[in-house]
């Protein structure tokens, strides 16, 4: 895999993979929490339980600082988007995904609503108000934005409404090529828009939902607030890519690979060299 | 086994009580990470046990009655903050490689370390590719994190055989001890 970075916004902007070139982009916005007095349940503040979000995700206000190591065995672009929140993106040499090792927090806290932060990739690709999410982590499930299968949807809460789980992969389809990202821990994620994939990364809300745990979804450590590190591993390709792989089989066999991932253990040498401690 | 009983009631917890999801309070979040450490904390000795046998098959479990020497294999559970006191520590160690799937995977080892240059050498004893990459400032000042570890040394554990392992020797060097290579092999960062 190779990407490419946009010189002005420091941000991604191209994805060559599987011999195609697709036109990328990721940014981290976030949602501002809904805050209610609880009473009845249009008045339900956004919490531990629900995510009620009050309107649509604001871009973060950065500037990105981006620094470049291009090596043999793996090229990485540092961002640096502003006090709490970076990224490295990382490509290895050999491998057909590009990383995405973002580190969100502390979240400030400085408004009432609180700030449910989320990645959000958007690629050109038509996919029709489908998505697709292996919810449960038994099979994928095809989504579809504003519908229920059994019932005749009206919608109130159109961005909550359309998050489902993610165990490890939501994806995005157009004809033959699929677009996956793959997650290395339980999300909730969403297509909001064709073409776009959504995933919820942090949230510090300042307010309980009253749904029972009796506090605000506002986690220290250290007496400041939580730090969280994950990744996601960008995919696509087709049914035929040049490796002879599926792009199915290519997504399985990177999920294996990282949700089974190899356990590292180290022990001293107790100061032998190679050939003695052979 | 009794060194696998703290994390398996660990797990009994979290499951029964939906732990880890933001739905129960601060306080008891804390405690489940407290149990779920210990838990995994009583399983090192377990896995460095059978880990051993792999390793070294030919050692009899016990001599003499006593049981045979268990090699020591730590691990680094705070790697997810670039952290690793064992690493820091140590200007040589030993990097054992386990893998759990059945069939041979790759995969690539990063490790933080203090120094600047290293040489890594493979079961069969050719030194490998390596690259070493600074720890972004993001994540060197994640708070409770307390480590020396400025970089991160990268290398290639391929192959690992299926159910299996492979120990790559990781030894400090000066610059000046890193044998010249061919200029294809040779890591070119650029920042």
């Amino acid at each position: 895999a190779e990407f490419q970075i946009n010189e002005t916004t420091g941000s991604i902007s191209k994805i060559i993979m599987n011999n195609i070139s697709l036109d990328f982009n990721q940014e981290f916005l976030y949602y501002k929490g809904f805050v209610g007095n609880n009473e009845v349940f249009a008045n339900r503040s956004s919490g531990a339980y629900i995510f009620r979000p009050y309107g649509k995700a604001s871009s973060i206000e950065n500037q990105n600082q981006v620094k470049i190591y291009l090596g043999n065995l793996v090229s990485e672009v540092h961002q640096q988007y502003n006090d709490w929140i970076s990224q490295i993106i990382r490509v290895y040499s050999g491998e057909t995904y590009v990383e995405f090792d973002w580190i969100v927090g502390p979240i400030p806290t400085d408004d009432a609503h609180g700030k449910e932060i989320i990645t959000r990739y958007t690629t050109p690709l038509d996919s029709n108000s489908l998505f697709y999410t292996d919810s449960n982590g038994r099979e994928t499930l095809t989504r579809i934005r504003n519908f229920r299968p059994t019932w005749n949807l009206n919608l109130k809460e159109p961005v909550a409404g359309n998050y489902y789980p993610v165990t490890s992969k939501i994806s995005i389809r157009e004809k033959d090529l699929e677009v996956a990202v793959l997650t290395d821990r339980a999300q909730g994620g969403s297509s909001l828009e064709d073409g776009q994939i959504e995933l919820m990364l942090h949230r510090k809300c300042l307010h309980d939902d009253a749904f029972g745990v009796g506090e605000a979804l506002n986690e220290t450590a250290f007496d400041k607030g939580l730090v969280t590190r994950g990744s996601h591993y960008v995919v696509f390709g087709t049914k035929k890519n040049p490796s002879g792989k599926t792009i199915a089989a290519q997504e399985k066999d990177i999920i294996q690979r990282k949700l089974l991932s190899s356990w590292t253990f180290l022990s001293p040498t107790n100061g032998l060299t190679y050939q003695q401690y052979k | 086994r009794v060194d696998l009983n703290a994390l398996r009631e660990a797990m009994g917890v979290m499951q029964h009580h939906d732990a880890i999801t933001g739905t129960e309070k601060e306080h008891v979040a804390h405690d489940y990470s407290r149990i779920l450490a210990k838990g995994m904390d009583e399983c090192n000795f377990i896995t460095a046990s059978a880990l051993s046998k792999l390793v070294a098959p030919e050692e009899k479990l016990f001599v003499n009655d006593e049981p045979a020497p268990v090699i020591p294999f730590e691990t680094c559970p705070l790697l997810n903050v670039s952290q690793c006191g064992f690493t820091e520590k140590n200007n040589g160690f030993v990097v054992t490689v386990y893998n759990p799937l059945s069939r041979p995977v790759s995969k690539h080892i990063r490790i933080p370390i203090r120094g600047d240059h290293y040489v890594v050498i493979d079961p069969k004893g050719n030194q490998l590719d390596t690259e070493i990459i600074p720890i972004p400032e993001s994540i060197l000042r994640i708070p409770g994190r307390k480590s020396n570890a400025k970089n991160e040394l990268i290398f290639l554990a391929s192959n690992l055989p299926p159910l299996g392992f492979k120990s790559y020797f990781v030894e400090e060097a000066s610059e000046n001890d890193l044998p010249q290579k061919p200029h294809k092999n040779k890591s070119r960062l650029r920042e």
